[in-house]
């Protein structure tokens, strides 16, 4: 993650081993941007869905706030973009790509341009989201679950819940 | 389509009353309201909690709903392999039972799959093969992780 | 209708600033998106935690959104006495130091009125000047209370 | 309270004390159920507010459920009424009658008929409720804080965060 949201301007990393990690922390640290980090680099456009601040995908880019005379560092310029990278380790094969690591990189830039680049090279969202969805990892997937989703899915009317398992097919 | 989403469905209903089991002391099943014309009914989610006689999910207490719908969200994951799952604050409507079967049911899973959950609960952090701590300096978030084994686990301000 | 309005309005916003600074380590505020034709726009929640800037409440976390709301609904309480309050699990999704400051708060503003909060957590427990503890018979809820000082306290099935 | 919810046919009392009281137990043990109580007493008719099954007031007259064969127990009847008593404390005189003690009763049966009681004298709804927003008791009033409704409001727009400051004065 570089610029996204409150990672800050440098670029920064967390490495997930296999098996059952756990994120902490106190409110507002900004667990929940690591998810939004996750969705962002696999194509994920609505800013509802990414939290983004202003309800704009701009949103999404480090805001230091510095305008406003608080004490400016000097790392505290708003940058003009931002990027996130998700690693995959892929030696089952299951995204359908011939490397034992699918790296794939998402840049926005403040114009509202953004440009992907699967294992180095550029790609479309379009080509990117179609190998990704072989592999079952799509911004509207079931497999990241948002603040608040479980309760709201058993509030469901049996209708809406007939129409959330259509989707799944 | 009809048939399509039939077999999705017969899945999904195993998977789900399969998870219910294990999470509670209960069982919950899902219902079509029209066995003949699917798509003219919704599903209904029932639920019961031990003793206590079925509801249908509208009519259970918060935590009885975040659980009924965690199980759902996992069953409908099975009908396609995802390279890793994540859970952000699932247990925060959980009584200190129901955290805890959901902790050893998320551990347990993990053998097969990668899942991470995000969490203010000790009992998540106690059973985790690795932790997260994030905090934040200055309005930028640090991360640091350690092995919960040997940290005696408690939640800082940044 | 303005001027009843902006008397409320500035009570409310008064110990809003006092109660937020008295639940966080940062401040808040209320704004009137126009100052002059009041009824035409609304009213801006501005929260500062810790060391980050200030955000507006729609871009903040799931724990700053409890707490700025927790804070607004006891400051628009103010307005006119209550013979009670009840709050049925604020607590959901605050970190323990935040959970804490509430507790704390709650108790020193239950000396001039009665409060009841419903929670999962001991944080809360711990504090109480009378504890009931409810569980279920058989779909029957019973009722048992006692007063925490002495007794381990721990949620159990019913 | 006397049949409402999960608290059964037989009558059962909750005594609270001044100072601070917490309410604790399992999920579904009928916390929240307690609240639903009071809400109902002092004439709150709305059945989603109630959170009342089946979308009905008459959903809040415990239903034990039976019908389906399950090991009957004698006092399994599903009651054709519920009854919720509230007691408060007057000797400020807060509320405007001249007891130290006030007894609110509100009985509602299955036909959906409602009858009220203040101290002892049966009173209509509107009359009660005159009587009790004076005191700062009323259904839709901010003293009762339901299940997730903190982070509610905090999620409404400035316009809608204007209109709850205004239904306030
Ligand atoms: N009319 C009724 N008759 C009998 N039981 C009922 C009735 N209405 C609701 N219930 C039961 O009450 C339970 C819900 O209780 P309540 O919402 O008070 O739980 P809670 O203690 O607040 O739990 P949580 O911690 O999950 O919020 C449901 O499980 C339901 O079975
Ligand atoms: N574009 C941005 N630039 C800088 N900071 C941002 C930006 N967007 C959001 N933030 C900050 O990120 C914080 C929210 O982080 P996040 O939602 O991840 O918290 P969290 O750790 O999940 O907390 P909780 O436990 O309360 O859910 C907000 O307080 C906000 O200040
Ligand atoms: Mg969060
Ligand atoms: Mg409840």
């Amino acid at each position: 993650m570089r610029g996204f949201k409150s990672s800050g301007s440098r670029p920064v990393a967390v490495n997930m081993e296999p098996g059952f990690t756990v994120i902490t922390g106190p409110n507002g640290s900004g667990k929940s941007n690591i998810a939004d980090a996750i969705l962002f680099a696999i194509g994920e456009n609505s800013p509802k869905q990414l939290r983004a601040a202003n309800g704009k995908l701009s949103g999404v880019i480090y805001d230091p706030k510095k305008e406003d005379g608080e004490t400016g560092t000097t790392a505290a310029e708003r940058p003009n973009s931002c990027r996130v990278t998700l690693q995959l380790v892929n030696i089952d094969r299951a995204i359908p790509v011939d490397n034992d690591l699918v790296t794939i990189t998402r840049e926005l830039k403040e114009t509202g341009e953004n440009v992907y680049f699967l294992n180095g090279k550029k790609t479309t969202r379009t080509a990117l989201g179609e190998i990704l969805d072989l592999a079952g990892l799509s911004p509207g997937g079931l497999n990241i679950v948002p603040q608040g989703a479980a309760t709201k899915v058993a509030d469901l009317t049996p209708e809406e819940k007939r129409r959330i398992i259509e989707d799944v097919v | 389509k009809k048939t399509v989403f039939m077999a999705a469905f017969a899945k999904i209903r195993e998977e789900f009353g399969f998870i219910f089991k294990r999470l509670t002391d209960g069982e919950a099943w899902l219902e079509l309201e029209d066995e003949e014309e699917v798509f003219s009914g919704g599903i209904l989610l029932m639920a019961r909690f031990g003793l206590k006689p079925a509801w249908e999910s509208l009519s259970l207490s918060g935590g009885e709903k975040a659980v009924s719908g965690v199980a759902l969200i996992i069953a409908m994951q099975s009908v396609q392999p995802h390279p890793f799952y994540l859970f952000d604050e699932i247990d925060s409507h959980l009584d200190a039972i129901n955290s805890a079967n959901l902790a050893q049911f998320l551990k347990e899973r993990s053998r097969a799959a990668q899942i991470v959950t995000i969490t203010l609960r000790d009992v998540f952090i106690a059973r985790s093969d690795m932790t997260y701590g994030v905090y934040s300096a200055g309005g930028i978030s640090r991360y640091v992780h350690y092995k919960p084994a040997a940290a005696e686990v408690s939640v800082k301000r940044g």
